[in-house]
């Protein structure tokens, strides 16, 4: 298995339902 | 005549320049910004049912273009905007959140905040059955897959990393450190749309400048 170098925060954060910057998209 | 205590905020439809300047002191936005993030509450709060609020599926609406579904993510931004735990964000509400993403908001408020989404069972630390439930929620999300091993992987890594004093869970202080040692965690903790929100959002409901 080849090393892990993901960090389980950095994908969490990537969700749609985190990003609130749509809110702001006319 | 006007009082200028606080009053209810929920549907409320207008509000006097001492209310918009109340939360101009509650929050990063001048009063000009706290207008024009009225425009926008607005514009939110009437997107299913028009009565002052905003509702979950609202929401949801605005950040996936359905009301419909089931969001963990979604679930907990909902929960921490709505400080009065009454199942909908007022305006107040909406602004005091906010807030904490404005670029100028203090990096200590939005490390606080990412915690808080974090901390699923709202138990004072990140435990790493959340961390688990969150990967596969995210995975859910982005129709990803990962076979058991991997996603074991990616939080024994996670937790080699954070969890400083290996007690299997993450503390508010471990957290801080962690998302110091990797800004690109909060990237998502800064809306960058808050500095020029009047420019957006143009508000005509009061000449306050």
């Amino acid at each position: 298995v080849a090393p892990v170098t993901m960090n389980a925060f950095e994908l969490i954060s990537k969700s749609q339902g985190l990003n609130l910057s749509s809110l702001f998209e006319k | 005549c006007f009082s200028h205590r606080p009053r209810p905020w929920k549907a409320q439809r207008r509000f006097d320049y001492a209310d918009l300047s109340r939360l101009a002191d509650e929050s990063r936005f001048t009063v000009n910004e706290v207008e024009a993030l009225f425009e926008l509450f607005k514009k939110l709060s009437s997107s299913i049912i028009d009565d002052g609020s905003i509702h979950k599926e609202e929401l949801q609406l605005a950040l996936f273009q359905t009301p419909y579904g089931e969001n963990l993510f979604l679930d907990r931004v909902f929960d921490l905007f709505d400080e009065r735990r009454n199942g909908v964000i007022e305006f107040d509400e909406f602004v005091h959140a906010l807030s904490v993403f404005h670029p100028y908001a203090p990096l200590e408020e939005k490390i606080d905040f990412a915690f808080r989404l974090y901390d699923l069972r709202q138990t004072g630390y990140i435990e790493r059955e959340e961390v688990k439930q969150m990967v596969i929620a995210i995975m859910m999300e982005s129709d990803m897959k990962l076979s058991d091993e991997l996603l074991e992987a990616i939080i024994d890594k996670t937790f080699a990393d954070a969890d400083s004093d290996k007690d299997g869970r993450i503390s508010k202080e471990e957290w801080k450190a962690f998302a110091i040692r990797h800004p690109s965690l909060l990237k998502n903790m800064t809306l960058p749309y808050l500095k020029d929100v009047s420019t957006i959002f143009p508000s005509f409901v009061f000449n306050t400048e």
